[in-house]
């Protein structure tokens, strides 16, 4: 899992927005800590999601998200793919 | 557009609100070219004060008709062209396309090299554009999308038009057009998205949340057709929008599968499909080449031919913009010139400009729009409505990359089919409507789309309800629905609470309260305020039986009396009850509950309600259907 080929971007859905913008960057933090190994290089937030509802991009382990999707304040997990116009 | 709105009745000269010019539509696309005519300002005044977006300006400025422009480039990768990277301008057309189609000024003469002549516009063209950029070439990442509902619903726009989508997860919130469209609702913004262009194949939607309105492509009077005049005096006609003129000279004419490029070991097998690199050069020069392909002959362009030919089982409605002269034929005529070809000593042809025939059969769903039933909620009817979607000219990107290399036209203005390009259709309408009832909610402003459509027919519509939804949008009758199906965010989430996947956890973070699920559960889709009915009957069952409650709002005449009329096929009993509802004042809401019994020995039965009161009439579909 340590392989930097493994890693993936996903979304992370957290619901409705935080009306504290910093205390949200710190919940995500907070939440990729959680999920990695603690000897790992630490995670960071790619982009958040903060005017409208909650959530960051980041990159994971398909572990990591697993685990990502199961802790509190998580509504979804899902990979970052495309969609098409129409 | 040209034909568009003046075909579902909404003609340039009707009466408009002042407050259109209040209106903002968000458009999450491909960009937008600013300096096409469609967007220019004159006339405008400052944006409205609701508006808090931004303008990020690089190689691009916005105005008084665009009044934000964001490009998210989140997800792109490497295979990205670098050169428009940080604009939100449009490189590819489409978002140039859907904004104008949606509120583009009017453009009297607008064509496409003659083509589709007329005054192209937009269906609220008073109203203001805020523009995102998501997508790059042909992909739209995720993040990027999201990003952009997140800014688009703080920006305070009143319409969201989304002309793309793709595979919809089972659960709405992994999915990032239903997680914003949600969000958005729950701000008074009425999201439109494509229904995607899977069609006809069943369960094909792109795009599935019940909380936005999805939308069908359907045809037009206006089809576009080639006339092809061979050796022995034969004409047919075939289709395509073939912008050149070969003034009726007859040019020699070969069968691809005759003209292999053997140098580069290519067989018959191959060079009868046309492709690049498969033709012999000197063989197909100033010639015209019959193919055997639906697509763009670019072999047949690159090596010289003075046109094309394409013989194909599924002409199908979009109509191809190929580079050189071409028609595309059905297989019973390609055949015959395939014939002519290999029974004549030196065969000759010529193909004409195309030109415009009243298509007498429209409005037709598209075979490619994508059907329904949704595989997430069957019992919610998707597609929602239909929209014209097939050779719309709206406004393009003159830097579009041409289909072929080497065709350097410039286009102001293109013909393209999808539906992304109904779908506008609709954002343009909702604003519309929204221009007159500011403050009516996403689902009032779909339900009064919905419940005035013009009905289409399941004898001539394959896949009936499943194809078209309610029908064809008649913006003119909206504004006027009599009554309303309303639904807001708790209606969504007791919705959600009997629906699998959605838990009082998930559903509290979402909407940010302590609502709880055992207390507000809809026991099933079908107790939705919804402005359609559909019944899934299990796989292999006959019998019908089930039952729908609803709520109307009364928004036209304060005091009045609608009886309940339903049309219902044999085999099923239809019934209201109470069949007749009496309003005293604008805004009362009253409640009916509709059942449905009956047997069923097709997949799907047609029927219809109409609360009638003698001055309007609202309709609703009733889809029954066998999983």
């Amino acid at each position: 899992s340590k392989n930097p080929d493994d890693l993936k971007t996903y979304i992370v859905y957290t619901g409705s927005n935080m009306k504290d913008e910093g205390s949200a960057l710190s919940i995500y933090t907070s939440m990729l800590q959680k999920v990695s190994d603690s000897n790992a290089k630490p995670k960071s937030v790619l982009h958040h999601y903060k005017c409208s509802f909650g959530g960051f991009v980041a990159k994971l382990t398909e572990e990591e998200a697993d685990t990502m999707a199961g802790l509190d304040g998580v509504v979804s997990v899902f990979p970052n793919e495309k969609k098409q116009l129409h | 557009t040209t034909r568009s709105w003046d075909f579902i009745g909404f003609p340039q000269q009707l009466e408009r609100a002042t407050t259109e010019s209040d209106v903002i539509i968000g458009v999450l696309d491909s960009g937008i070219w600013p300096e096409s005519d469609s967007f220019n300002d004159k006339g405008f005044g400052p944006p409205p004060s609701k508006w808090k977006g931004t303008c990020q300006a690089s190689n691009f400025t916005c105005n008084n008709k665009i009044i934000g422009a964001r490009y998210y480039t989140a997800g792109i990768d490497d295979s990205v062209s670098e050169e428009y990277l940080k604009s939100p301008r449009d490189s590819s057309g489409h978002g140039t396309h859907t904004a104008s189609t949606a509120a583009g000024n009017p453009i009297s003469r607008a064509s496409l090299f003659g083509l589709g002549q007329g005054t192209a516009r937009g269906g609220a063209p008073s109203a203001r554009i805020a523009v995102y950029k998501v997508c790059w070439g042909e992909s739209c990442f995720l993040a990027d999308i999201l990003a952009a509902f997140d800014d688009a619903i703080a920006d305070g726009l009143d319409i969201i038009s989304v002309s793309l989508g793709g595979f919809s997860d089972q659960n709405y919130f992994r999915d990032v057009i239903s997680i914003g469209s949600f969000h958005a609702m729950r701000n008074g913004i009425l999201t439109a998205l494509s229904a995607g262009n899977g069609g006809p194949q069943l369960s094909s939607l792109a795009n599935i949340s019940p909380w936005a309105i999805t939308v069908a492509a359907s045809t037009i009077d206006r089809k576009f057709v080639t006339k092809v005049k061979l050796g022995d005096k034969t004409t047919c006609e075939g289709t395509s929008l073939n912008t050149f003129d070969l003034k009726g000279i007859l040019y020699p004419i070969i069968y691809g599968g005759d003209a292999p490029n053997t140098k580069r070991g290519k067989d018959e097998s191959e060079s009868r499909f046309c492709g690049k690199g498969t033709l012999d050069k000197k063989l197909v020069k100033g010639k015209i080449v019959l193919c055997d392909s639906g697509t763009e002959p670019r072999g047949a362009f690159l090596d010289g031919a003075v046109g094309a030919l394409m013989q194909t089982q599924d002409l199908g409605d979009l109509s191809p913009f190929p580079s050189l002269p071409a028609s595309f034929l059905d297989l019973q005529d390609g055949a015959y010139v395939y014939n002519y070809i290999k029974s004549t000593r030196t065969p000759t042809a010529t193909i004409f400009k195309s030109h415009e025939i009243n298509d007498t059969l429209a409005p037709m769903v598209a075979s490619f729009s994508s059907r329904g039933p949704d595989l997430v909620t069957p019992e919610i009817l998707k597609p929602d409505i239909t929209a014209p979607g097939v050779s719309i000219l709206a406004s393009w990107s003159p830097i579009s990359p041409p289909e072929v290399e080497g065709d350097n036209r410039k286009l102001q203005f293109n013909i393209v089919s999808g539906t992304s390009m109904s779908c506008p259709h609709v954002s343009g309408a909702a604003a519309y409507v929204k221009s007159f009832h500011p403050t009516w909610s996403p689902a009032a402003i779909r339900s009064a789309l919905m419940t005035t459509a013009k009905q289409l027919s399941p004898r001539t519509n394959r896949d009936a309800e499943f194809a078209y939804g309610a029908g064809q949008i008649d913006p003119s009758k909206a504004v006027n629905p009599g009554l309303i199906y309303d639904a807001n965010e708790i209606d969504y989430v007791r919705f959600l609470c009997g629906q699998k996947g959605y838990t009082t956890r998930t559903l509290r973070l979402i909407t940010g309260d302590k609502s709880s699920c055992s207390e507000t559960t809809y026991g099933t889709a079908r107790d939705l305020n919804y402005p359609s009915f559909a019944l899934s009957v299990p796989p292999s069952n006959t019998n019908v039986s089930g039952s729908f409650k609803r709520t109307v709002t009364n928004v036209g005449l304060s005091s009045s009396t609608y009886k309940a009329i339903i049309t219902a096929p044999q085999g099923l009993k239809i019934q209201a009850n109470p069949n007749v509802l009496s309003f005293n004042y604008l805004g009362q809401k009253q409640t009916f509950v509709l059942t449905v019994e009956g047997t069923i020995e097709t997949y799907l039965l047609s029927a219809s309600l109409v609360w009638d009161d003698g001055k309007f009439q609202v309709r609703s579909p009733i889809a029954v259907f066998n999983a």
